[in-house]
């Protein structure tokens, strides 16, 4: 009977059965609302962003929060060691988190963590490819496209020259980094469609 | 379950937070 929401996120991955479904859903709520109010800090630092209507910013954000916290907490798994660090400090292995149903989700993230890492990005590096991941989200509900393509180029362009500036002699790094944003869509759609799941059937 | 960011709380949450900086825009 206990229910599970095995996200980093959460303070720990079990609640006790003796717990409502409404009352772990709130405790969720509240680890994940102070990660979600950051990354609307950090879309608002975007040059750019806040010129968008309030409308195509709500909506970038909506489909691109959950694509830059992965970004963001990648390193909280640890592809190495098979490991995941939950909120509460405390890891727990792949595998007894697969023993809790989180199989194929947890997989893909590894896989994303572990690709990402590889290509070493420096921190502001990150940040940039944090906006463009953000800008580059579902363009489902957009009202100004126009507006959304010109900050996405933008954005790529100074990802690209920061890039390419520093790593003159890898010019596959670039174009590797741009081919994790469809890994982001997948893992945005199937992370989305488990905590609905939860919602729907705890 | 077609908007999963309204059905999960998501929304909600972006919004409040983007207003607590942005004027209303007309759209």
């Amino acid at each position: 009977g206990a229910k599970v929401l095995a996200c980093p996120l959460n303070s720990c991955p079990v609640a006790p059965a003796s717990r409502s479904s409404q009352e772990v859903w709130e405790s969720f709520s509240q680890c994940f609302t102070p990660a979600v109010k950051e990354v609307v800090e950090f879309a608002k630092s975007i040059p750019g962003f806040q010129s968008l209507s309030q409308h195509d910013q709500v909506m970038l954000l909506k489909s691109g929060t959950f694509q830059v916290l992965m970004v963001r907490f990648c390193s909280l798994f640890d592809p190495k060691e098979r490991t995941v660090t939950f909120l509460n400090g405390q890891s727990y292995s792949l595998a007894s988190l697969r023993a809790l149903g989180m199989g194929s989700l947890l997989d893909a993230m590894f896989d994303f963590s572990e690709k990402l890492g590889y290509l070493g990005l420096e921190p502001d590096e990150m940040a940039l490819f944090m906006a463009v991941v953000l800008v580059s989200a579902d363009r489902s509900g957009i009202v100004e496209v126009g507006a959304v393509e010109q900050l996405q180029e933008n954005l790529i362009k100074a990802l690209r020259s920061l890039i390419t500036s520093r790593r003159p002699d890898d010019s596959t790094l670039f174009p590797k980094l741009l081919l994790r944003l469809p890994d982001l869509r997948t893992l945005n759609n199937h992370h989305s469609d488990k905590l609905l799941a939860f919602r729907i059937d705890p | 379950f077609s908007d999963p960011a309204s059905n999960l709380g998501l929304e909600d949450i972006i919004r409040k937070a983007l207003m607590g900086n942005l004027e209303e825009k007309p759209e």
